[in-house]
């Protein structure tokens, strides 16, 4: 049986105004 | 005569046919799988409600971001993982006819305290999100961290599991251990 290198995937990062709100 | 009748659940319009006595009434109606599922992207934007069947195309079509990778077995690389402040990296993996939603989520959780929290949730229902086991394992220089469990539905939301610590949790010193030009590479098995 061969290995099989699993797929990758890049995943960029979201930045949401949740830091904001909090202060608010 | 409240108490002979038998009342309609409150998502009869939506297709459930359940009708129980009106004390009753409470517990499967926050268990029903009528019941409309809130958008589980991370968030505070989306105020979207629909249907089960509805919540993958919502996500595909109005979260563009979210991509979708097929295979129990894959690598969720997260990128910039040193940005500051509350990040989410969110991605959608595909297999046994299901789609999961893979977050990982940084955030403060004490003062000056930042943390990751990574976690599975199933598109489904509670009842079907019990028949899968996820693990998620981070490798780097002689240093391994697993956690393996059951997928979360999108009906309960990850909220409490945050919460909890009911995740894979660790801080920033520790992701280092783990991090290569500034990626965060997650092995994401899931198994049924």
């Amino acid at each position: 049986r061969t290995y099989r290198m699993p797929k990758e995937i890049r995943v960029e990062p979201q930045k949401f105004a949740e830091e904001l709100i909090h202060r608010l | 005569v409240a108490k002979s009748v038998l009342f309609p659940c409150k998502y009869a319009s939506s297709g459930c046919e359940l009708t129980v006595p009106h004390a009753e009434k409470a517990a499967p109606e926050k268990l029903c799988k009528f019941r409309p599922y809130s958008c589980p992207c991370p968030g505070p934007f989306c105020r979207w409600q629909g249907p089960l069947d509805a919540v993958t195309p919502h996500l595909t079509h109005q979260h563009k971001f979210i991509r979708t990778l097929q295979g129990d077995d894959i690598f969720f690389i997260a990128t910039d993982i040193h940005l500051p402040g509350a990040v989410n990296w969110v991605m959608m993996q595909s297999c046994f006819g299901f789609h999961f939603l893979l977050i990982l989520k940084k955030q403060v959780k004490y003062i000056g305290h930042q943390q990751f929290f990574a976690i599975v949730q199933l598109i489904g229902t509670r009842k079907q999100a019990e028949s899968f086991s996820y693990q998620l394992q981070l490798t780097g220089c002689k240093r391994r961290l697993i956690w393996e469990a059951t997928p979360r539905s999108v009906q309960e939301g990850i909220a409490t599991a945050i919460m909890n610590s009911d995740c894979l949790v660790f801080d920033t010193s520790m992701a280092q251990f783990f991090t290569e030009g500034g990626n965060l590479v997650i092995r994401v098995t899931i198994s049924k």
